[in-house]
């Protein structure tokens, strides 16, 4: 049966926010979660990840963005904090 | 290329790394080989010397460990991150890791030992990454072929920022990554696949899809592991659902990413003269294909499978306005688009002239 939206963008969301913690120092803990990741901050962390490799700086996790998440890649951010 | 910030970089210049362990998937031979040949794309582009020693601390200890290994950078498993590493210092720094549940291979086989633990040993010589889909330093894996790999230009110019340039009297330099909208932008060679238009440069290619805006670069190597860099001509034989790509007198025949059996051939197969050792471009249209070779071109018929009679031909005396030699040519609603240089010339088939003549890149939706 065909996956409902909400929990693929829920599965998407949580891509996102994966890499961007990994990758763009997006805040992890709780507190400073809520307090800091509210939505403007982790779409400005998303352009700086689509402006580093060249996407279109859309802000959203749309599916060539989803698909530069997925890809096999080294560890180390490419941001440094 | 970026450098880490704060500009950490090593006061030495001989360095010494130690592997203090192994990964079962690989010989400690092949591994220490990969190593080996990592360092190496380093140390030929500045003055930096690594030693490897088997006892004590080194400034770069290599590990394959997994999930949490005490770093608070624990890997995830098969395939994600790959690797890390970290930048010059003591203890820690410059150490790398890498992921012990991925499969490392010394082959085109996801993931290159060699490939993987190159860029990572530039985070431990003071690298961070690059934005340059082409640069060895670029976040993501890429397949390269390791016995022809050249360290990429841009990684040159990062290192020698850091340590200036390398001891070789002869400064080496390193591919570039082509931009699609620089209007100096040359072909090596061009075809239309399924619908889609290959754009060829060194070892890229561009991927124009007709509904897509964007135009995609991608590595020859991400499609045909195997094949040579540097493609000189290429057709679609769409009754045959084949590409042909030509390198110098041998030619792969492609069905989608799968290349065909007992390719490469050699071109005299077409019925070359031995004169023959390059093809500077080619084009299927209907029942024949044709091959531009200087300033000559031959006709080859696909059903009979053998070349015309009374060929080759001058290009100027069949092609009117196409004068100077073909870097690549495609064909599309009856018109042959010749590219020489950064122009490209649309010839019509029906009306036997040129119609337009404009910028390569504009096929870039430049």
């Amino acid at each position: 049966f065909p996956v409902s939206s909400e929990s693929q963008q829920e599965k998407n969301l949580e891509v996102v926010q994966n890499y961007l913690q990994k990758f763009y120092h997006l805040p992890r803990n709780s507190y400073a979660f809520e307090r800091k990741n509210s939505a403007s901050v982790i779409v400005q962390k998303l352009k700086e990840m689509q402006q580093f490799f060249g996407l279109n700086v859309t802000g959203k996790p749309n599916e060539e963005t989803l698909e530069m998440m997925q890809k096999p890649r080294c560890g180390v951010p490419d941001h440094a904090e | 290329f970026l450098l880490t910030p704060g500009n950490p970089k090593w006061k030495q210049t001989d360095l010494t790394y130690r592997i203090t362990n192994y990964t079962p998937q690989l010989s400690e031979a092949d591994v220490d080989a990969a190593i080996e040949k990592a360092f190496q794309v380093w140390s030929g582009a500045s003055p930096l010397t690594f030693t490897k020693i088997l006892q004590g601390e080194a400034d770069i200890n290599i590990a394959f460990v997994q999930r949490d290994h005490g770093d608070n950078s624990p890997f995830d498993g098969p395939n994600g991150i790959l690797a890390h590493a970290f930048q010059p210092g003591q203890g820690i720094g410059g150490d790398a890791h890498f992921d012990a549940e991925e499969t490392w291979t010394k082959t085109s086989e996801n993931y290159n030992l060699f490939l993987v633990a190159a860029h990572e040993f530039g985070h431990s010589l003071g690298l961070s990454h690059s934005s340059d889909p082409g640069a060895l330093m670029y976040p993501n894996y890429a397949f390269n072929e390791p016995s022809t790999y050249a360290l990429p230009q841009d990684d040159i110019n990062g290192i020698q920022a850091i340590y200036g340039p390398s001891d070789n009297p002869i400064q080496p330099t390193g591919p570039t990554t082509p931009t699609a909208c620089d209007p100096r932008l040359t072909f090596d060679a061009i075809t239309t696949l399924r619908g889609e238009i290959l754009f060829f440069k060194d070892k890229y290619f561009f991927r124009r899809h007709p509904q897509l805006r964007s135009v995609e670069l991608n590595f020859i190597s991400l499609f045909w592991p195997s094949l040579p860099t540097g493609i000189q001509a290429a057709y679609e034989d769409p009754y045959r659902d084949l590409v042909y790509l030509f390198k110098g007198n041998q030619y792969w025949a492609l069905n989608g990413y799968d290349i065909q059996q007992d390719y490469p051939k050699h071109i005299s197969n077409y019925g070359f003269p031995s004169s023959v050792q390059a093809i500077d471009a080619a084009v299927s249209y209907r029942t024949k294909t044709y091959f531009f070779v200087n300033n000559q071109f031959w006709r080859y018929d696909n059903e009979r499978q053998s070349m015309d009679p009374d060929y080759p031909k001058s290009i100027a005396s069949t092609f009117q306005g196409i004068e100077s030699r073909v870097d690549a040519v495609f064909q599309q609603n009856d018109f042959f688009l010749f590219f020489s240089g950064p122009i490209y010339y649309a010839f019509d088939l029906n009306g036997n002239r040129v119609t337009r003549v404009d910028r390569s890149i504009r096929w870039l939706n430049c």
